[in-house]
């Protein structure tokens, strides 16, 4: 059992709390604004009203304690940086801050966060890969280089097997699942013939990636 | 080429705009304060200033020339919701807006909305995947019942690979890469031997995942 403290409850802020109670771990919750937090009482473990950038006030939550401290304020970058700071002096054994431009990342990095998360820019990422000219359906960056991505089969490739064109050896990537009529079926035979209005959920690097999406 | 209207410069849409510009698109921004779109002319295709809940307005934008139609209005919901209806009042061929919260999702499906996206959402579900009990160290949902996460090797499984294993047919995963220090590497052959502290990035549905994460 994991014990975690979220501080801010923005959007991103309240659903975090949420999913990692559901999934769970001993959620402590802290906003400087009353209101932000009482619908969220009867689901974690406890809850604080205070302003965070106080010493004092974060002191006495014992941060040491938390598995992992998450610190969710985008509008007041001043706050989101003091508290970050504040909680590895304080001896927290992990913190993860959330950044609004690549900028803040940068100084809360150098000031205590052992890692930051962009909600907007992670999904405007994937939404403008799927919007964009090629036949994407759907691109997920995992790392600088290697994505997941589902993608219309290419007609040359209806009828034949996954072995018979030798997708692995030939295009360097792998054929992780078929998606037909919104579900998804796990891909785990190399006899597997694919055919007509199927599209591939594939894995590869981004050099790979961009030659199998030229394939007519 | 693409030819794509994205309306409100708030962080997630400043980012789709500048990324779907970077993948090849025409892009259209429009704001209704001037200041948001300044540092942008030089990247989009065209900008205008103006409030979009006017239909006059609208219409002289010609929304049926979109391919894609973005509305990246979180905090003025009313605004969102008018501005979606009307697009699809007036032709736009697919209209994608952003919500804060599940009831906003529930409104503009029923208003215009072809799809809906939930930056915070989704990024607090990966987050608390990632950071949950489990010995999980990425977690990305595909769809609801498909998932690609990232795994230490099972003790059990050092030094034996993954046909020895029968990971497919025992476990109905598929090993999609390997990670070690950062870098991920695709995994092509069934004869691959785990090693001490490898990383697996796993691909399966629901069921097989939590069986996964159960091994030792
Ligand atoms: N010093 C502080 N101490 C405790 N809570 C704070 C402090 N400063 C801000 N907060 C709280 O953090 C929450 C999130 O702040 P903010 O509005 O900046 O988030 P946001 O980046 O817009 O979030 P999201 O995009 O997730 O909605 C608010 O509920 C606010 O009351
Ligand atoms: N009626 C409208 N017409 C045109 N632009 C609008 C209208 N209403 C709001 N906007 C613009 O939309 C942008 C985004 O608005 P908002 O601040 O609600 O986003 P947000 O949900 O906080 O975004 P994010 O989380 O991506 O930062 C703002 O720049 C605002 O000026």
């Amino acid at each position: 059992m994991k014990t975690i403290l979220v501080i801010g409850m923005g959007r991103f802020g309240r659903h975090l709390a949420t999913r990692l109670t559901e999934f769970g771990s001993e959620v402590m919750i802290v906003d400087k604004e009353e209101d932000k937090i009482q619908d969220l009482l009867p689901i974690v473990t406890r809850a604080q009203i205070g302003d965070c950038t106080d010493e004092k006030m974060l002191a006495s939550l014992g941060v040491g304690n938390f598995d992992t401290c998450f610190v969710c304020i985008g509008d007041d970058f001043q706050a989101s940086l003091e508290i970050t700071s504040l909680l590895k002096d304080m001896g927290a054994k992990y913190v993860v801050a959330k950044a609004d431009r690549a900028i803040h990342e940068k100084f809360l990095l150098r000031n205590g966060a052992d890692e930051v998360i962009h909600p907007e820019r992670d999904a405007a990422l994937r939404a403008a890969n799927k919007y964009s000219a090629r036949n994407v359906f759907d691109y997920i960056q995992l790392t600088s280089d290697f994505s997941i991505f589902e993608i219309a089969a290419p007609e040359s490739w209806v009828g034949r097997s996954i072995k018979q064109i030798g997708v692995r050896s030939k295009y360097n990537v792998n054929i992780i699942a078929i998606k037909k009529n919104e579900e998804i079926i796990p891909i785990t035979n190399v006899e597997y013939v694919f055919k007509k209005d199927e599209h591939l959920i594939v894995a590869g690097n981004a050099k790979a990636s961009s030659r199998m999406l030229s394939i007519k």
